[in-house]
């Protein structure tokens, strides 16, 4: 399930202060 | 002017800007259109599925970086994103009509137009009747003369939905809701108090609109079964995210 929602998960969870 | 409460102000604040989706937009058309160029001319089906994939990308970003959605965590955040994107994704297109469009023609993203008979004569049977029944809430909208204020509105009402199942924070998106019904309903009683049952109108519009996100998908879902909707994108996943 958690690779399924990968591209969400990592645009709402990036960091952007790197 | 009539006085405008803090909560709609901050939605306002909160909305993406308009001219920076349609320069991200055309850019990623371009990019996609010189990998192409190999493989010959894409179908107009896949410019439009790309231009809604971009647009997805904005309203994750919107939903990110705004007031109260930053206060959950990150599997709640999913869940509601999961629950609402083709509503979000159809309301943008939709308040762009609305907002700016002309009668007769879908106004794209990227600001070209196209005619809506040549939809028609295109498109099968769901899709003309996607077409027809998203006109006729863009003309109920124009009726009701919903602003830019208010869509920024509904656009939160549409996210922060309690009725998701497993919440963590369930009490919290109901708070949110709440409040944002409240802003609501105090902007459209500031600026058309005059006309009864404005409001209840525009609920009944986000019935109708969440109606149409559900065809949406199921067409998509089709489309993208029968190999027509590009892979590997966020679209894709956002449509397998509730099967």
């Amino acid at each position: 399930k958690k690779k399924d929602n990968a591209l969400l998960r990592y645009l709402l969870d990036k960091d952007d202060t790197v | 002017a009539p006085r405008m409460p803090q909560l709609v102000k901050e939605f306002l604040r909160c909305d993406p800007d308009e001219l920076q989706l349609r320069t991200q937009t055309t850019t990623r058309l371009l990019q996609e259109h010189a990998r192409w160029e190999k493989h010959g001319e894409p179908s107009t089906f896949r410019l439009l599925c790309l231009m809604a994939d971009q647009t997805l990308f904005s309203i994750v970003e919107w939903a990110r970086t705004s007031i109260f959605f930053k206060q959950l965590k990150l599997n709640d955040q999913m869940k509601l994103l999961h629950s609402c994107w083709s509503e979000l994704l159809l309301l943008d297109i939709i308040s762009r009509q609305v907002l700016c469009g002309k009668e007769g023609s879908l106004l794209l993203v990227t600001g070209q137009e196209m005619g809506l008979s040549d939809i028609d004569s295109h498109a099968g049977l769901t899709l003309t009747s996607l077409v027809q029944r998203g006109q006729e809430l863009v003309e109920k909208l124009h009726i009701l003369k919903v602003d830019r204020q208010e869509f920024a509105c509904i656009k939160f009402l549409i996210l922060f939905n309690p009725d998701v199942t497993l919440l963590e924070d369930h009490q919290f998106v109901e708070s949110v809701q709440a409040q944002i019904e409240g802003a609501l309903l105090e902007y459209t009683l500031c600026t058309s108090s005059h006309l009864l049952g404005r409001f209840a109108h525009l609920l009944l519009c986000l019935s109708e609109l969440r109606s149409l996100s559900t065809l949406a998908e199921d067409y998509l879902y089709c489309k993208h079964l029968s190999g027509e909707v590009p892979c590997n994108n966020l679209l894709i996943e956002m449509l397998h995210a509730k099967r």
